[in-house]
């Protein structure tokens, strides 16, 4: 495995979008996993849609019947991996634009730009993450946000964090060594997507720490999930 | 395995306790985020929030040193609005230890070495 590795730098990572005042952000990590995903099938990047998802996604939880995808208050990104394998894929966003409210279902099956090959969970194990993200492409993860209200920049490494997944974000690589001053030593880190807009975190993304003696830090590693595509145009 | 941390024992006024700073502070955060609110209640209501939260970023800041903490576009939710508005992963425990547990989605173990 590379010691730093950034699907930025690989064209892989569409740009950085605002979810609002809607609990979507599983949304936005299943889009972002198959935006990924779509790019290393096809060698181009399709933008693509999160409303069709939060308005057409209604997809349980198999163990759970009364979980499901439900809009703006909130999804699981394996559902929404679920519903696209049996939809037949996702529109682009331009052609199924984000409004931030749930709506009516107005998906149209001859627009598709991506489609889901398969989907797979990956194991609570960071080499096994790393080594998924740089063969599968970014990566749909969990992650506690309780620190991710006040964050503006730096590698996140709270003493205490809870293992209680909140967020659905986006997992685009990662790095070696951040430095932390605190701790006079250089630090590896995740580097997360998140859809909260360019004007939050590190130009919309958030950094946090990984290693032996950190792991799962705010339950990072727990819930990962990836996806491949095959191409349609 | 972490060092301890190293923290700031003395030291001058602390400016969470001066009201006229926290109020210049929530106006520049109101400009800088082109917040409006519904009336002066509401207005006093954030104000309230919004120093509950610099508080909150502080203590993060104490427990997370590497990063930095402070004023974002959030600064004016509590807790549980933040929640309730800007996250929607729905885990449930049964789901959570299906997937530790193993499901026919399992990724396969990829080599990692070499």
């Amino acid at each position: 495995l590379p010691e730093d590795f950034d699907w930025r730098d690989h064209g892989a990572v569409g740009p950085v979008k605002n979810q609002g005042s809607c609990g979507s952000c599983w949304s936005f990590s299943a889009s972002g996993a198959l935006e990924g995903a779509n790019y290393l099938a096809s060698g181009k990047m399709e933008v693509l849609s999160e409303q069709q998802l939060v308005d057409c996604d209604h997809e349980c939880d198999p163990s759970e019947p009364d979980s499901c995808d439900a809009g703006c208050n909130g999804g699981l990104m394996t559902s929404a991996f679920s519903y696209l394998l049996k939809s037949g894929g996702l529109e682009r966003e331009k052609d199924y634009p984000y409004t931030g409210k749930d709506g009516t279902c107005k998906f149209d099956k001859s627009k598709i730009a991506a489609s889901v090959q398969n989907y797979s969970v990956v194991a609570v194990d960071e080499e096994q993450i790393a080594a998924n993200l740089v063969k599968y492409g970014p990566l749909a993860i969990g992650i506690n946000a309780a620190y991710m209200q006040t964050y503006i920049g730096g590698v996140s490494c709270p003493y205490i964090c809870g293992r209680h997944l909140d967020h659905g974000v986006l997992l685009v690589g990662y790095g070696a060594s951040g430095f932390a001053p605190s701790r006079f030593k250089e630090k590896p880190y995740w580097i997360i997507k998140n859809s909260w807009g360019e004007n939050w975190g590190d130009k919309g993304y958030y950094k946090i720490c990984r290693g032996s003696n950190v792991r799962n830090k705010c339950g990072v590693d727990s819930m990962v999930s990836t996806v491949s595509a095959t191409h349609s145009s | 395995d972490e060092e301890p941390l190293i923290r700031q024992v003395v030291g001058g006024a602390d400016p969470l306790d001066n009201d006229l700073e926290l109020d210049s502070q929530f106006v520049g955060f109101v400009q800088r985020f082109g917040k409006t609110y519904r009336d002066a209640e509401e207005h006093a209501h954030r104000l309230s929030v919004f120093k509950a939260n610099l508080r909150r970023a502080r203590r993060h800041q104490l427990l997370d040193p590497s990063a930095e903490h402070g004023v974002t576009k959030f600064s004016d939710l509590t807790p549980a609005e933040f929640r309730r508005t800007y996250l929607g992963l729905k885990t449930t425990r049964r789901s959570f230890l299906r997937e530790m547990a193993g499901s026919a989605h399992d990724a396969p173990v990829l080599p990692t070495d070499g």
